[in-house]
């Protein structure tokens, strides 16, 4: 552990919690997308299912089953008790799109053929895509609330910090794994522009709007 | 073996 990767871990929980909040707040889920949602539910149900059979720290399997349970209850309130405020329509990304080809990876790139060994490659591939309906939704409507780009910020942020931890961790550990750490820029890449727009935009107080 | 490869981060 290291200051890099534990404010990395933070930025991911505020993410988290933030949309959470957000769509209990307000009773309403629109502006989001509900398929990136259903994407990190895959994720974190393919990666943390070694709670069973790998133990950590009681630091990773706590963060563990709170992003498991924060991520299937954001979808209970998006697809169940808020589904009237869900906006479909916006949201038509094709995530099979993702979906196929991140399997596909992980069955060729991938440390060792064994199942969770695959189950885990395929949540970090699938993860470096995840965010693209949430993308796709904000620039089809052309906008998104403050609160949402607060939610997009850290989530973003999560992986850039976790670049960090990489380096350091090459230094200090020879820790290099180069699966998760392209996967890992990738992933960061696609927030470039959204990093741009919310440092331009909205921390001077505007909304997030497209131009 | 060790099936998950050590993967000590989230």
């Amino acid at each position: 552990m290291n200051i890099f990767r534990l404010c990395g871990d933070l930025s991911h929980l505020l993410a988290i919690l933030l949309l959470l909040v957000k769509i209990w707040k307000t009773r309403s889920c629109a502006g989001i997308s509900g398929k990136s949602q259903i994407l990190f539910a895959i994720v974190y149900t393919t990666r943390y299912l070694d709670l069973f059979t790998s133990f950590v720290s009681i630091y990773n399997s706590v963060m563990k089953i709170v992003f498991l349970s924060a991520s299937y209850g954001t979808l209970y309130l998006m697809f169940y008790k808020f589904k009237p405020t869900y906006d479909h329509n916006h949201d038509s990304f094709r995530i099979l799109y993702l979906i196929v080809p991140a399997l596909v990876l992980s069955f060729v790139i991938v440390h060792a053929y064994t199942l969770m060994e695959v189950l885990w490659t395929y949540s970090i591939y699938l993860e470096a895509v995840a965010i693209m309906p949430q993308l796709f939704m904000v620039s089809r409507t052309g906008e998104a609330e403050t609160i949402t780009s607060h939610y997009l910020f850290a989530l973003g942020s999560y992986r850039a910090l976790y670049i960090l931890n990489w380096i350091y961790r090459y230094y200090t550990e020879d820790f290099l794994d180069l699966i998760v750490i392209i996967a890992g820029i990738v992933q960061t890449i696609l927030y470039c522009d959204f990093f741009y727009l919310y440092i331009t935009k909205v921390l001077k107080g505007k909304r997030l709007s497209l131009p | 073996q060790d099936s998950s490869f050590g993967h000590d981060e989230l």
